[in-house]
């Protein structure tokens, strides 16, 4: 699972 | 970044950009709904708080920022410059009843229990249901501009288009982020029966007005 943290959308 | 994201970032500045020339041009807000522009500018700040803390790239500085200043423009000529022409009477919908069960939700669902965290999945959630007041507010007047439709439109695709990204990147990157998408397809959802009319409607040269 990818990192969620940061958010890279807007 | 792929096709999708990059057509649906640039329909989501083109709606916010297509609403402000709306009123900048016509001096109006009328039939525009404060709230859900209010609702729009709270998750532009609540979600856009890692401007402070991360850099992730220029392009989604610049972007952040544009939108940050784009929606504080539009409640500044929706309650300031243009609020003569504000149609109070018929943007009645209740924000308590979004706020309450957005918040409540962004407690129980979330990635992390920290504060910037709660914000982030907070904002998403509150961009599933922003739209709400705008469309009860066209529902309660029974008929929208049709700049106002085209402005609608675009919000609406922006947000399909991220859908497609998010299969594009599940198939790429193995990258998805299940808070973001179960919200972009309820929101998604919303704007279906708008998107029925508009094409049958408005791109037919007819005024969106309802039955």
């Amino acid at each position: 699972y990818a990192l969620h943290i940061p958010h890279d959308e807007l | 970044m792929n096709v999708f994201r990059i057509l649906g970032d640039l329909s989501h500045l083109l709606a916010i950009l297509i609403l402000l020339a709306k009123m900048w041009r016509s001096k109006s807000c009328a039939g525009i709904s404060g709230k859900s522009q209010v609702l729009f500018a709270l998750v532009f700040s609540t979600r856009y708080l890692d401007l402070f803390f991360v850099f992730i790239s220029l392009y989604n500085l610049v972007m952040k920022v544009i939108y940050l200043l784009c929606s504080y423009i539009t409640i500044y000529m929706i309650y300031g410059k243009l609020r003569k022409t504000y149609d109070r009477e018929n943007d009645t919908f209740r924000l308590e009843f979004l706020l309450i069960p957005v918040i409540g939700l962004s407690f129980l669902e979330n990635y992390d229990f920290i504060p910037t965290e709660l914000l982030w999945t907070f904002s998403i959630y509150l961009e599933a249901v922003a739209i709400l007041p705008q469309l009860f507010m066209i529902s309660n007047t029974g008929e929208a501009e049709t700049i106002t439709t085209h402005y609608l439109f675009f919000l609406g695709l922006y947000r399909a288009l991220y859908l497609a990204n998010w299969i594009w990147r599940y198939h790429t990157e193995k990258f998805y982020d299940q808070i973001a998408i179960i919200s972009g397809v309820v929101q998604t959802i919303f704007y279906c029966d708008f998107f029925y009319l508009y094409i049958t409607k408005v791109l037919k040269g007819k005024k969106l007005s309802l039955p």
